[in-house]
């Protein structure tokens, strides 16, 4: 199965 | 003080219709250069990126940087009101509670007015710099819009696999799978109907159908879209503003 990753692994918090 | 006039009504409301349903509230900040918005949605998979330039606006003031906290539920009912043809005309005062919305009609001797109160937002912010591109693709937004709808009928998720010289759009789901291959093409006669493909290293990405439907609300507001691909990456999906763009960043998905 596919999980949804979140956009923090790339982005990071300011 | 901010003053933005805008020569049609129209354009500010396909923007915050674009963004409600991904983000309830966000702050607008303001400079003199014009308007930008970063606002995440609660799972902090899509990533809105917006910014007005000061020469979208038919007349634009901002003496200081100043910050809106804005209610896009409550924004949308208010420019709901407006004809897409007004003039709308937002302004605020430096530390103003409330955001000053004003329209005008072309033909009628009507002026409308509202205020609508501002919001304290202490959101959070994502540091998204320079990004690499692995693949480009440029392409009708209302084809891009089919795609993900029809597609979405299959399937939570959307791949897209990008080589040298298509882009092909795929779902996988218990009822059946669906495939959409698109070429690069170009149409002098209606550039606006051109697909580009451009590619450095080939692409397998899979986005969730629920964020795809989201970023697809955008499809009004440019006659294309530019989709910007990077392995293990987010999708950067572009809708330019005659100057400025909405742009969405979405987290793939992952084998377990």
């Amino acid at each position: 199965g596919e999980q949804q990753w979140s956009l923090l692994p790339f982005f990071g918090l300011l | 003080m901010l003053e933005g006039k805008f020569e049609e009504a129209s354009l500010l409301k396909k923007i915050v219709e674009a963004m409600k349903d991904c983000v309830s509230s966000c702050n607008f900040n303001c400079t003199e250069n014009g308007i930008s918005v970063q606002a995440v949605d609660n799972s902090r998979v899509l990533l809105i990126s917006l910014l007005i330039e000061k020469d979208t606006f038919e007349e634009y003031r901002c003496d200081r940087n100043i910050t809106l906290g804005v209610g896009l539920g409550s924004l949308s009912k208010i420019i709901g009101n407006g004809a897409n043809s007004d003039y709308l005309t937002i302004s605020a005062d430096d530390d103003a509670d409330k955001l000053n919305i004003i329209f005008e009609d072309k033909v009628k001797d009507k002026i409308s007015e509202y205020n609508l109160k501002l919001l304290d937002i202490d959101a959070d912010l994502l540091d998204v710099g320079p990004m690499d591109t692995d693949a480009t693709i440029t392409l009708p937004s209302a084809d891009f819009a089919k795609i993900c709808k029809d597609m979405k009928v299959l399937s939570e998720s959307l791949q897209i696999i990008v080589t040298k010289d298509s882009a092909l759009f795929q779902s996988v789901g218990d009822i059946g799978t669906g495939n959409i291959v698109i070429r690069p093409k170009t149409d002098i006669d209606h550039p606006e109907e051109s697909v580009t493909i451009s590619l450095d290293k080939p692409i397998d990405l899979s986005f969730g159908s629920k964020y795809l439907s989201d970023i697809i609300k955008a499809t009004s507001l440019s006659q294309k879209v530019t989709i910007k691909l990077t392995d293990q990456s987010p999708g950067v999906f572009e809708y330019k503003l005659p100057s400025g763009y909405l742009r969405f960043y979405l987290a793939p998905k992952f084998d377990e």
